[in-house]
């Protein structure tokens, strides 16, 4: 998995 | 997305508007650090390679797509188009004394040790730190032209809306990211002199103007 974690910021 | 994240987006916006206006309208970079162009560009590409991996929101994707073609706009206009006009012998600030801090701050503090993870770990505490080229440059020329003012203000008054919203968000919806808030806040505390100058100088249209 790359990416777990989800950033919804800029 | 509240009040404060849409001020502090659009704030940023501002920044890179002004930013490229200044330099297509004068055809000029004076007083522009390419080294701290380039640290953007590379921050926003570590950060946001996320675009093919996930979807938060149409609004996400444009703005993350603007930051993305505008840092390489900056740097064509810097490098290749208006090349005669840049202030390469002012813009000496040695870059690898952040990178280097920062790689391995992200490798030790992230919070997932995983490819994407690490890069946009990399590239908040990069952001944090890479307007320090910039602040050097002003520093060393001892001045600043008002419109590179108004891009600094807007640039630094982006972070500190954040900062708004992590509370706003803290208090709303229980969400906090620590990496997050910590190098933002020590993003925009580096901005602090130039806001106290900002403030007190040029807002009163004066040039800015460090004291020899």
């Amino acid at each position: 998995i790359l990416q777990s974690f989800t950033h919804d910021e800029l | 997305m509240n009040v404060f994240r849409l001020a502090g987006d659009m704030s940023h916006l501002l920044a890179i508007i002004i930013l490229l206006l200044k330099i297509w309208k004068t055809r000029s970079c004076a007083g522009i650090s390419g080294r701290s162009q380039l640290l953007f560009a590379l921050t926003y590409t570590a950060r946001y390679l996320d675009l093919v991996t996930n979807w938060v929101s149409l609004y996400n994707t444009v703005m993350k797509v603007f930051f993305i073609a505008t840092s390489y706009a900056t740097i064509y206009l810097m490098y290749l188009k208006f090349k005669a006009t840049y202030d390469s012998n002012h813009d000496t600030f040695r870059v690898e004394f952040l990178l280097l801090p920062v790689t391995i701050l992200a490798l030790v503090l992230n919070h997932e040790f995983s490819f994407m993870e690490i890069l946009w770990t990399f590239s908040i505490y990069l952001e944090a730190v890479a307007i320090l080229p910039q602040l050097f440059m002003v520093s060393k020329t001892g001045e600043a032209e008002s419109i590179t003012s108004h891009y600094l203000f807007a640039l630094g008054s982006y972070r500190l809306l954040y900062i708004f919203n992590w509370i706003w968000r803290y208090y709303t919806e229980e969400y906090y990211d620590l990496i997050a808030i910590i190098a933002g806040v020590v993003q925009t505390v580096l901005y602090c002199d130039f806001f106290y100058l900002y403030f007190t100088k040029v807002l009163k249209g004066k040039k800015l103007q460090l004291p020899a």
